[in-house]
């Protein structure tokens, strides 16, 4: 997180906010809707209140506004630059400017309103840009569907080290962006796609390509807007070019860049019973058509040619890959096998059926 | 990777470049063209800053990463102090 030069803050913490007018692209109420979300972002980690007043000077005039606005900083139209802040202070500092030639939404479609009201408050009250990519303070928008959102620990560090922790007797904590060389990185789960290994954590998504050293960071929404965070299992069917992927009871498939229609579906589709309520990791042997699934200790597997599960399963895990614990994610790449226990992963080889090595989980980054 | 076609306009890149880098990074906007002065090229001394910024490589070069980023709908707010 940086802070704007000169590191200026509001005196007091009961702070108010006007919204002077609306864009005719959203209801109203959603706009107001969003704006009090986007102040809440800020006052739920900080001793900060908002109230919203009307007919009179606030501290935060909110308002859209078209091209060139009077404050030397005309707006671009369509996309570019969707908005602007400014920093604490008399008069025109603290207020947010909207650029009405955005579309503006309320969910993922255009631009989230409340996402980069949110981003434009962290200006008001004093934050500069970060350079950590997954702050709400990046410069560079991406969309979190915001019943989702978490401000980012970036962020609330950030807040507080100006205006004092939050009054809540527990402290509110955020995501915080995942390093490929972090040593106690560990993954949600992991899939390869079309060559690539792509591994998930929280919202993002570390990309890594066989013919480039450096691995790339993105937000899981980026490649699929409408796959919740926190994706639990993944797996690649090569023969059908799909991506299967598992949170709870759920799973979507993914064909390219698309969701197969008629996705989410129950996982019990699939054979699994009642009693199964998510699916820790998964694997596809594209040899054999066969797909295997570890739910807590045991595993299943599925027949991805006659479409059903196989008969004698569950098993349990240690009877077929041996000693290595649950299983938080698993993928199949040049005949191994590879079996992430937290911070640890295993290399077992089909044929011999045994572990042939131990690794770090971010063996794969070059670290 | 397939390279995307914008880059290979050379004219449009260098104007999105320097409207970028004007808007964010401070960079003077050029009123004496015919003068050569001395030492790095300011644009590229900007480029630098905004790619280390952006936890890019530092190539001084507007490459396709850069563009990528430059694309991308922001907050108008500069990312540096003024």
């Amino acid at each position: 997180y940086m802070f704007t030069p000169g590191n200026p803050k509001w005196k007091r913490n009961n702070l108010t906010y006007r919204i002077l007018n609306y864009t005719p692209k959203m209801r109203q109420a959603d706009v107001e809707e969003a704006i009090q979300k986007a102040l809440s972002v800020w006052s739920n980690v900080t001793p900060l209140t908002f109230q919203k007043v009307e007919d009179k000077e606030a501290d935060i005039m909110i308002s859209f506004a078209y091209r060139d606005h009077r404050d030397n900083s005309p707006f671009d139209g369509p996309n570019g630059q969707l908005a602007h802040a400014f920093q604490p202070g008399e008069g025109i500092g603290g207020d947010v400017h909207i650029d009405e030639e955005e579309a503006w939404s309320k969910g993922g479609n255009g631009y989230n309103l409340f996402i980069v009201v949110a981003h434009e408050l962290g200006h008001s009250l004093g934050l500069s840009h970060s350079d950590d990519p997954g702050a709400l303070m990046y410069p560079a928008y991406s969309y979190t569907d915001p019943n989702e959102f978490l401000l980012p620990q970036d962020d609330i560090d950030g807040i507080q080290a100006i205006y004092g922790k939050s009054n809540t007797a527990v402290q509110p904590t955020g995501p915080v962006t995942p390093e490929a060389c972090d040593p106690n990185l560990t993954f949600d789960s992991i899939t390869t796609l079309r060559g690539e290994i792509i591994f998930f954590k929280g919202r993002y998504m570390l990309r890594k390509h066989p013919a480039r050293t450096e691995t790339e960071l993105n937000f899981i929404s980026l490649f699929w807007p409408r796959l919740p965070s926190g994706i639990q299992a993944a797996y690649e069917n090569v023969e059908r070019d799909e991506i299967l992927f598992f949170k709870e009871d759920k799973y979507w498939v993914v064909s390219g860049y698309d969701i197969v229609p008629g996705y989410p579906k129950p996982i019990y589709r699939l054979g699994f019973p009642k009693t199964v309520k998510r699916i820790n990791a998964a694997y596809s042997d594209e040899n054999t058509g066969k797909t295997y699934f570890f739910v807590a200790d045991r595993y299943w597997r599925y027949d991805e040619r006659k479409k059903s599960m196989d008969h004698g399963y569950p098993r349990k895990i240690v009877s077929h890959f041996g000693k290595i614990g649950r299983v938080d994610a698993a993928f199949q790449k040049d005949g191994y096998v590879y079996l992430f226990h937290g911070r640890t992963q295993f290399q077992f080889d089909p044929h011999a059926k045994r572990i042939v090595a131990q690794m770090k989980s971010t063996s794969w980054f070059n670290c | 990777f397939p390279v995307a076609p914008e880059a290979e306009d050379e004219g449009k890149t260098l104007q999105l470049v320097e409207s970028y880098l004007q808007n964010f990074y401070g960079l003077q906007r050029d009123h004496h063209p015919h003068l050569r002065s001395h030492g790095e090229n300011p644009l590229a001394a900007k480029l630098k800053e905004m790619q280390s910024f952006f936890g890019l490589q530092v190539t001084g070069k507007p490459d396709l990463d850069t563009l990528e980023i430059m694309k991308k709908p922001r907050c108008g707010v500069p990312d540096v102090g003024q």
